[in-house]
């Protein structure tokens, strides 16, 4: 038997919006110590990860370990049937073909269920490993959303350049270029943390996906190094994160 | 010219 229950339906609202314009199908792999995801994207260009530890719920039991295969769309569409302030709980039985979701009111005088079938997803699944970042940033996730926002309407092609400096993003295409140039503040609302410089360039139309996770936090982190996947992390409250990989764009 | 690299040429396959 597996059973989790969330205390705000907003917070499963935040993780689902943050997923599913990346993935349109993936396997929740719930333990006892809780709820993982690791999902490529279509064209296997990005990663997701997500972690979601058992103390995020008001509940939770997990008798055996059950893998729970969604088309995240549907589950959405669940979602929309919440209001954000009611609990929700997840439950399957061990060998389900449907999981269950329930909705109660603040106030408990509404209840509400819904039943999604699981899909049988045969997800590969990679060895991330650990990484000793050159150039973290910890910065504003407004402020790395809008950036995005900003860049991907000069180019298809984003460069990020991390430097004691600062980190610096630009765009170059038809119409002109953008450059933004972030330096640490005294406000402590951007954090650099530079081992060495490293300069890679990414598919901007990814980063902008990433940036679906805003909601979730205020920080978001950026973990880079040369020749290897761009980190893009939001934490979920204390109990868990998502992050996304992005593949860098290499000389032809 | 730049071309997109794959992201499981990065990991490991389990």
């Amino acid at each position: 038997m597996f059973e989790a229950r969330l205390g705000s339906t907003t917070l499963l609202k935040k993780i689902v919006d943050a997923l599913r314009e990346i993935l349109s199908q993936s396997t929740l792999d719930c333990s006892d110590s809780g709820i993982q995801l690791q999902a490529m994207d279509n064209s296997h260009v990005s990663l997701v990860s997500m972690l979601l530890q058992n103390d995020c719920f008001e509940k939770y039991r997990c008798d055996r370990n059950i893998s729970l295969g969604l088309d995240l769309k549907s589950l959405s569409k669940v979602l929309k049937c919440a209001s954000g302030d009611d609990a929700v709980t997840i439950s399957a039985p061990d060998k389900a073909d449907k999981v269950q979701l329930s909705f109660e009111s603040a106030g408990k005088e509404r209840t509400a269920d819904y039943e999604l079938r699981l899909l049988n997803l045969d997800q590969e699944h990679l060895g991330i490993p650990e990484t000793d970042y050159s150039c973290v940033v910890i910065m504003p996730a407004i402020e790395f959303a809008r950036i995005c926002r900003d860049m991907t309407s000069f180019s298809e092609s984003v460069v990020i350049a991390c430097s004691k400096d600062g980190i610096k993003f630009s765009a170059s295409g038809e119409m002109g270029s953008a450059n933004i140039k972030l330096s640490q503040t005294s406000k402590g609302d951007v954090d650099l943390t530079v081992e060495e410089p490293v300069t890679l360039s990414f598919a901007g139309r990814y980063l902008s996906t990433f940036t679906r996770a805003t909601p979730l936090s205020e920080k978001v982190k950026i973990g880079m190094a040369a020749d290897v996947p761009l980190l893009v992390e939001y934490p979920i409250e204390d109990y868990g994160y998502i992050r996304y990989y992005l593949a860098p764009k290499v000389d032809d | 010219k730049t071309k997109q690299s794959n992201i499981s040429s990065f990991f490991t396959k389990k």
